[in-house]
Order: C-alpha cells, then sequence, then structure tokens
C-alpha cells in the first residue's frame, strides 16, 4: 500500500534520499565531474621516497591536516541534514566526534584506485608504502582493505551518501542525550537506504554487507586513536604546537 | 561538552557557506 511502516511513506523515504544524497554531493572533497576529469596519476618512486623519508612527526602531522580538512566536509555534509541540525547541541557534537573519521574512511572509496591500490593523497595517487613513515603499516594496510572492499560494492553516491549518514546517526554512541531522537533519525535513514537499494535492484546481500562495515569502521578509529596515543607518548609537544587544533579537540 | 569541543561547535553555527 506504500506504506514501509506505520509513519514512513515512501514519498518520505523518497524526500530523506534526495535530502542527503543533495548534501554529500555538496560537500564532497572532489566533485565527481572533478574526479572523471582527474589525471589518476600515481607517485613516481622518487615521491614516495621522499614521503617515506620524512622524520615521523612530519608524515603524522601532514595526514592530521589533509584529515582535519576532510572532516571539515564531514560537518558541512551533517549540517545540511534537517534531522542533525535538529538534534541538541551535545548530541550534534557526539555524532560528529565520533562518526567523523568514520565518514571519511567512507569517503576515500571515491578517491581510491582499487588496481593499482592507491588513493588520492597530497596532489597524486599514493600507495600503502608511501605512508610508511607514520609508523603504523598494520592501520594502513587495514585503511587501504577497507577503502577496496568498499569498491568492490560498487556503491552509486546517492548510496554512499544514504550509508554515511547512517553511520553518523549512530545512536549507540556515549553520551547522547536524546539518544530516542538519534535513534530514530538512524531508522529513517536504514529504511531510506533499503529503499534506495530496491530502487537500483541492488541484490539483498549488499545492505547485509553494509551493515559489516560498521564494525570495521568502529575497528579502524579505535586503532587510529591507539596509534595517536603511542604517538603522543614519544612526541607530545608536536601534537600540541603543530596538529590542527580541529584534530586535537576531536582525538585528543 | 560544548566547552570542550569550542571548535567543533563553533563550525556547526556557522552558517552552512
Amino acid at each position: 500500500n506504500g506504506e514501509t511502516s506505520p509513519t514512513v511513506s515512501m514519498a518520505e523515504l523518497d524526500h530523506l534520499a534526495h535530502i542527503i544524497s543533495k548534501s554529500h554531493l555538496e560537500t564532497c572533497q572532489h566533485l565527481r565531474e572533478e574526479l572523471q576529469q582527474m589525471n589518476w596519476q600515481n607517485l613516481l618512486q622518487d615521491e614516495v621516497e621522499s614521503y617515506q623519508s620524512k622524520p615521523r612527526e612530519v608524515m603524522w602531522q601532514l595526514c592530521a591536516v589533509k584529515i582535519t580538512e576532510a572532516i571539515q566536509y564531514v560537518v558541512e555534509f551533517a549540517k545540511r541534514i534537517d534531522g542533525f541540525m535538529d538534534l541538541c547541541q551535545n548530541d550534534q557534537i557526539v555524532l560528529l566526534k565520533a562518526g567523523s573519521l568514520e565518514v571519511v574512511f567512507i569517503r576515500m572509496c571515491r578517491v581510491f584506485d582499487s588496481q593499482n591500490n592507491t588513493v588520492y593523497f597530497d596532489g597524486k595517487f599514493a600507495g600503502p608504502d608511501a605512508f610508511k613513515a607514520l609508523g603504523c603499516d598494520d592501520l594502513i594496510t587495514s585503511v587501504f582493505d577497507f577503502a577496496k572492499s568498499m569498491c568492490l560494492l560498487h556503491l552509486t553516491e546517492e548510496e554512499l551518501a544514504l550509508f554515511s549518514a547512517f553511520v553518523l546517526f549512530s545512536a549507540d554512541r556515549s553520551w547522547l542525550q536524546e539518544k530516542l531522537q538519534v535513534e530514530k533519525m538512524q531508522q529513517r535513514t536504514h529504511l531510506a537506504l533499503q529503499h534506495i537499494l530496491q530502487k537500483n535492484q541492488r541484490e539483498d546481500g549488499v545492505l547485509n554487507k553494509l551493515r559489516c562495515k560498521v564494525s570495521a569502521l568502529r575497528s579502524l578509529c579505535n586503532r587510529h586513536t591507539e596509534k595517536l596515543s603511542a604517538f603522543r607518548a614519544i612526541y607530545p609537544d608536536v601534537i600540541r604546537t603543530h596538529f590542527p587544533p580541529l584534530y586535537k579537540e576531536l582525538f585528543g | 561538552l560544548k566547552e570542550k569541543h569550542k571548535i567543533l561547535h563553533q563550525l556547526l553555527q556557522n552558517s552552512t557557506s
């Protein structure tokens, strides 16, 4: 009868999908047209070596700057979703503090070259070896594996947008004050994602695969925090004086 | 939480660009 649940109609799901998709497209760091025109050029060997020979703290700082830039776009994405700005300020902060890096990892598949196992970084496409100086090869390998597995799903921009919003509206984050409202938004986003996947005639397994990605994202973010703690123990002054303030606020 | 996340709070307050 056109209803997916007593409270959400197909029209509402289409509208939510449209809003979230529009927010996503307006706030992607690299527009689709840019990606199509981009010369997907890999780093030259001497450029890889140049990144590898950077002092550990300099490479950490460079990556912190890049992550922070990407996060600012995610904040803008969240702000353009009506339901997000309807939440109390505490919960907006909680959701972004916990979920913004996860969305950055999701968005990474847009600028990932599966065939070469490279990602757009600092103007060119870089493989995991370019990040050697960070001293966290295991985390880098996992991040690349995650991007590759996301690419294998061949999601459309709309599906990617809805999955990003679904992750952002995680109702199980600690310190939420209006958990029920977040839960409601997450359920609606989930229904919209399900609806769009059905509309796009994707096989049933895609939604299950995406649900599995949620725990993979959490694991990546936890490991980022662990690596940052280990780095902080050795270079506390570098973080204090050279890392972007927003990065310190989110992960400090 | 707002006090500890002044930059994030500020970004959320700014009108969408």
